[in-house]
């Protein structure tokens, strides 16, 4: 580790860090940084998933890792790996449980956040992705003060009270003086098993709006896919292609 | 105030406090509670609402409720009303504008959920209901061992990762001792506009297991409908009625 000009801890054997935030919660935050993470796998990078939401830990459920976690000689924690080579660390992966509940206060929650940080033994990654819990919290604050972080991906949905939380934390970004990278909209539509009608279950999007607002790019519109929640409940997300999720990872 | 027996500063003219929880984000938490107390208040009942989802706050904007906050000359906050008649109080109504990032850690959320319950000038009032944010920390530790909850209502949706988070906020209600008064399923189902099918979006649902695992009831399933979703962004969740939602006041 070194200290790069603004006081963070850098790690120089990883290349790019991002995070995925929202603010508001299932929005699908952490679905979406695990597509990104196996879509940026398949294209043959070598990439990790941070899990920052402590108390709200869902990436090893979503890549089907579970199991013990052990340290090396060092103390170093050696990160789990999915199926399809994706190195993962989350609090669930030291419960005896996945549904023990955890109940930390703020300064628990910053210090576990650091050491996935600085305490995991990495190795050299293309790219970390860092999924981030709901809210302007502790566990936000951390990661965007103390990790050298590349750009932000931020998640919404189209509700118009989604859209509001959703601009908080893009404020944040803007006053921590992160960059957004892109806005990725879920949710956008499903489409009828029976009909094949195209349905706008949460209202037209404003994921348009929302990029244009913070001057950059939207990624891409998600729609509500069975098939999707399936493989994320089945701890197979890494199998999961759609043309909706292409342009994300691009 | 008076202390009750385990400490916590009881108000007399509170008869009922209820938290309405799920440590998943995006379950319809906050649409829950304003339904709940819409609900209650239609049945003649006073009713307040304590915003407790301090950076992603969304109550006020449920309920159309704007505007400044005015103190009495002792210092005691007076809460607006909603069309309807609902003392509301959220950080939403503190700030410049409701898209504002509140950027605090641990302590700052606790502080002001206590000035909440203490300084609020509520009156006389049958339920109070608060609007749990996701997680199991600062926010959800401080309401559970500060405020005298009669109860929790627990809100979860069809997929295997939102009840296994939620499972993590119903664990911690275990240890700390509060009792859960029932399960809201929500986001059930969807109908089909074009052919009235009725789809199962996210899969079959599981509140009825988790209702029996915790020991208490399933209150109610309520479908995915894009006039609630309308209501809410408007700002009228109190004039939405439905078979649904009531069960869930009884
Ligand atoms: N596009 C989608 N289609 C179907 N299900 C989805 C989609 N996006 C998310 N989900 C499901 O919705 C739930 C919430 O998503 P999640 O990624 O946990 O949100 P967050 O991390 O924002 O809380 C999960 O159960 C997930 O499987
Ligand atoms: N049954 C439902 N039908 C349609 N929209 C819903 C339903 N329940 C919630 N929503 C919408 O989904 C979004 C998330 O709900 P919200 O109450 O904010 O969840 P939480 O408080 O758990 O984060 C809101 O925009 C809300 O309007
Ligand atoms: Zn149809």
């Amino acid at each position: 580790f070194y200290l790069d000009p603004a006081g963070k801890k850098t790690n120089a054997s990883v290349k790019k860090v991002v995070a995925v935030l929202s603010g508001k919660g299932g929005v699908g935050k952490s679905t979406t940084a695990a597509l990104l993470a196996s879509g940026l796998r398949r294209k043959g990078l070598q990439v990790g998933v941070l899990d920052a939401d402590v108390t709200g830990a869902s990436i090893p459920k979503l890549f089907g890792v579970s199991g013990a976690v052990f340290q090396d000689e060092q103390g170093k924690i050696i990160p789990p790996e999915s199926a399809g080579g994706i190195k993962i660390i989350s609090i669930n992966l030291l419960l005896q449980s996945e549904d023990d509940a955890v109940i930390w206060r703020g300064p628990l929650v910053t210090k576990i956040i650091k050491q996935f940080w600085e305490d995991v033994k990495w190795g050299d990654l293309d790219v970390l992705i860092i999924d981030m819990p709901p809210g302007t919290s502790d566990a936000a604050i951390t990661v965007m003060q103390s990790l050298p972080l590349n750009g932000l991906v931020v998640v919404t949905t189209p509700q118009d009270l989604a859209d509001m939380v959703v601009r908080k934390a893009a404020n944040m970004a803007l006053q921590l003086k992160t960059p957004i990278v892109g806005i990725v909209e879920n949710m956008s539509y499903a489409i009828c098993p029976h009909c094949g009608e195209h349905l706008e279950i949460f209202g037209p999007g404003h994921g348009e709006q929302l990029a244009r607002k913070y001057n950059t790019q939207l990624l891409g519109r998600v729609g509500i896919d069975p098939e999707l929640s399936r493989l994320c409940d089945a701890g197979q997300v890494e199998t999961y292609a759609s043309q909706d999720v292409t342009p994300i990872v691009e």
